[in-house]
């Protein structure tokens, strides 16, 4: 894999649809106190399927959706999307779609419901996607996205396929990305490997090996 | 299985050997298993700065510590390179010449790793192709500004609006 | 007693909302017993920087939260002066119009409370009439180089055995 | 009070005789990492009484003790001494004397022992100072020492004399100093007091009332 794109909207204090660019070499982001530089890193995380609240510094998952300012009001969904180049395996995995479709929350993965007519359970209701997304799906790309409702629903995509959130861990096992990954070191926790246990440390190896 | 944990961890120490002493500029770096009797042992870091004697990595400083977390997040890396990599004001707690060794790492390390580095200090900036610069001109809202130079130099000529 | 607590608690809530507004340049910082109906009840602390929401003090930055915490801390000195104060890389986290109000803060009390600060960053050296170097010429050895200059300027002509 | 020299020796990197002298304005200590900063930090936490080794970032009280290194042998006691400038009530209660005695471990304050003969407890050993120390007390000025020998054995003095723990807490009560004081910020530990909990915060008012 290689990171292409990372968009948000309505997440933490990115309230308009944001888009980051990444090229082959390393990228600062620079900015005051305060203007939202670790929530970028936040929203990677959240999107690569992080589920405590607090390892996103706050207190419930509310805290994640834009909740507005003096001159604007709150939003009421916070959406990540993650596109990462991968010319080789998954192309077979996950057939690229032209648009993405909102899927009841719930359902199976994107490849069982492309094979199979999926059962609708009772209480199935489409949700509209809040802005119409303007993510385009080419060859060799994959894109990850993740949504969350005041409502408390949340929604995993890849290529704009619903999906579980157990399909997006599966396509990052073992690449050392995935929440708590030791490829993300948060704001103020570079010491945390040498005061942790040691049996913690000893699943850091575990997972690279 | 524990062979392949086994060979990862004599990897991953030989790794870490090697970038403690680029980052510490010499002295030792090593992980241990706390049991070497238990297959499920964990596992204890030793580090020994130079000129210093060996001690629990406790008593370092706050730079020590941060550098001593890089070299083995390196080492893990050489091992299972990671598509990207995010690291948010590590350079925080470095002197002027550690934060020189730690951007020389990074920059060597950019060609398998691409590295996402949040930071204030203008020395680290200098050694990244591109930069965002994340402003909140309106009030409580963050917006991006993107500023791509191909050479360092050209950072002082960041437009206005985005210099921080 | 519970007369004086509340005395000292009201007091320093006082300072407490003019330090907030004097380290972030505007906004609303407060203390708040968690349960008004219980003498023994613990504190919250409420925190809104210029032009955003009141929110959760987690939810704030790496540099709000020391600025916070900063401001707090000089809160309690305008009411109970200690006679020193030790501030160990506290300016760490802060961008550059930070530290110049954090800076200018130190100074201002500098009159009632004698400051100890260990720094690397030279926008804080520069309001400190003193200024300890140590150094580890012998590995592992703490030495002292001490440079007293009465005025900031001075500071660009210390001797070249204390420059870090 | 007003903090006027700290002299260290055998504490942590201090190997030699360390002194700093402080006027009225405020002091920068700077340096390379782990040169010895937030071990002068500790050296100052340490006298004021603070008990437990995690707060000085070791695992036992000898990691307190220089340790030695490629070149030098580890030393057997460390001590440190904080004079303090204070004209007013101190003087009656601690009588200035021109040298310090060692006095065994254990006894009872100053004052008492000035007042009326201490019963010998079994097993009381005078332990001879390391090195002769070089205090010298004046007028308006209080000396504060604390010793701690490998054996595990620690001392406390005020101005020379042999006192227990709570008679270095009784001169502070009240001025926000002494251990795990408000006082003194450790390296990292900033935003300690906004994660901490309501009623640690509300110990703080309390001290400071
Ligand atoms: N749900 C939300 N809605 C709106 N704003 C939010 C939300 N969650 C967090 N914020 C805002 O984001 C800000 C923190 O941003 P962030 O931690 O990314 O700053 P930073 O650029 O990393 O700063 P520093 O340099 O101090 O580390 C806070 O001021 C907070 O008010
Ligand atoms: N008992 C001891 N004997 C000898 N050396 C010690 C002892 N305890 C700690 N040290 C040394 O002190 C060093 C740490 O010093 P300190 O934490 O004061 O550095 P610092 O100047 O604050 O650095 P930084 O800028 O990185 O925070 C460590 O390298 C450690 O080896
Ligand atoms: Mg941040
Ligand atoms: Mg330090």
């Amino acid at each position: 894999f290689k990171l292409k794109r990372v968009e948000l909207i309505g997440f933490k204090s990115f309230a308009d649809r944001t888009r980051l660019e990444f090229g082959s070499g390393t990228a600062a982001v620079v900015g005051p106190n305060g203007c939202g530089k670790s929530n970028l890193g936040d929203a990677i995380n959240w999107v690569l399927g992080e589920q405590s609240p607090r390892s996103l510094r706050g207190d419930r998952m509310a805290d994640l959706i834009f909740n507005g300012t003096r001159l604007r009001p709150a939003t009421s969904m916070a959406e990540v999307s993650l596109t990462l180049l991968d010319a080789t395996a998954l192309e077979a995995k996950h057939p690229v779609r032209a648009i993405p479709i909102a899927v009841p929350a719930g359902t199976t993965s994107a490849a069982e419901s492309a094979g199979a007519a999926t059962e609708v359970e009772d209480g199935d209701v489409p949700v509209a996607p809040q802005v119409p997304s303007r993510l385009h799906f080419r060859d060799g790309e994959i894109v990850i996205t993740r949504r969350l409702f005041r409502s408390g629903e949340s929604e995993y995509l890849i290529n704009g396929d619903a999906c579980r959130l157990r399909d997006i861990q599966d396509l990052f096992m073992g690449t050392g990305l995935g929440p708590d990954s030791y490829a993300i070191i948060e704001q103020g926790r570079i010491g945390q490997i040498l005061s942790s246990k040691p049996s913690d440390r000893r699943s850091i190896i575990e997972e690279a090996a | 299985s524990r062979r392949q944990f086994l060979e990862a961890f004599q990897a991953i120490n030989a790794n870490f050997a090697e970038t403690f002493r680029t980052l510490f500029g010499g002295g030792v770096g090593a992980m241990r298993l706390s049991d070497e009797s238990d297959p499920e042992s964990g596992i204890d870091l030793v580090a020994q700065p130079p000129g210093k004697r060996l001690q629990n990595v406790l008593l370092l400083s706050g730079g020590e510590k941060a550098l001593v977390a890089l070299a083995l997040l390196i080492a893990i890396f050489r091992y299972t390179p990671s598509p990207f990599c995010i690291l948010d004001e590590v350079d925080a707690p470095l002197d002027d010449s550690n934060v020189e060794r730690f951007t020389r790492m990074i920059r060597a390390m950019s060609q398998t790793t691409q590295f996402i580095l949040m930071t204030h200090n203008k020395r680290t900036m200098e050694i990244c192709p591109l930069m965002y610069g994340v402003t909140m001109e309106e009030p409580g809202v963050s917006k991006l500004v993107s500023v791509r130079f191909e050479t360092p130099q050209d950072a002082d000529e960041l437009p206005a609006a985005a210099s921080f």
